[in-house]
């Protein structure tokens, strides 16, 4: 464990927490997209499969709060708030990015086995499982405030961890291929929304796209 | 080369 992948955690905590609270306490889930958090949950369960294989006390606790914020927002998204759910603007065709996942996982893992298999599947799944809210961001023009703070908190988890491996890489002489090009991957697909939050949303003003 | 054991990230 180093600094960059201890911020990191605590940012994707954070982003997940925030989302939750944004939604629970306007009692709804405008402006969010549903079919990135169910990709999400996707991703958690998958990837956490190996939950039984202890790691530490932390690992384990991480995990299970992940997976378990993931199926309580997709609840809040589709049971409890779903009047409020913009589906009209969340209209991202998903199995483009589910289905390309899958099959790279197939051809492209560290070993052909189901639980290997399904982790990077869940590591390719994560890196573009955003580009249904960018798309909705990017449809409607606009992102509420905290919308926008649960955005960058995701966004720089990943980033963070990019300096987590380059650390591990020089200190430990540990590295995972398939993690870090998916992690680029993934913080790339960010940079578009950084640079507006940092030039709007830091100054005060409301994200909105140039028309 | 990673196996399985060694995903200790989240």
């Amino acid at each position: 464990m180093n600094i960059f992948r201890l911020v990191g955690d605590l940012s994707h905590l954070l982003a997940i927490i925030i989302l939750l609270l944004k939604i629970w306490k306007t009692r709804s889930c405008a402006g969010i997209s549903g079919k990135s958090q169910i990709l999400f949950a996707i991703v958690y369960t998958s990837r956490y499969l190996d939950l039984p294989n202890f790691v530490s006390m932390y690992n384990t606790l991480m995990k299970i709060v992940f997976i378990a914020a993931s199926y309580a927002t997709v609840y809040l998204i589709y049971m409890k708030f779903k009047a409020t759910y913009d589906h009209n603007h969340d209209t991202f065709r998903v199995e483009f990015l589910v289905l390309p996942s899958f099959v790279l996982a197939l051809l492209i893992n560290h070993d052909f086995t189901v639980l290997e298999v399904l982790w990077t599947f869940s590591i390719y799944m994560e890196s573009v499982a955003i580009l249904p809210q960018l798309f909705m961001v990017s449809k409607t023009g606009e992102a509420e405030s905290i919308t926008s703070h649960y955005l960058f908190a995701l966004g720089s988890y990943r980033a963070l961890y990019i300096l987590n491996w380059i650390y591990r890489y020089t200190t430990e002489d540990h590295y995972d291929l398939i993690a870090i090009v998916a992690g680029i991957v993934q913080t790339v697909l960010y940079c578009d929304f950084f640079y507006l939050y940092i030039t709007k949303v830091l100054k005060g003003k409301k994200l909105q796209l140039p028309a | 080369k990673s196996t399985l054991s060694s995903h200790d990230e989240l």
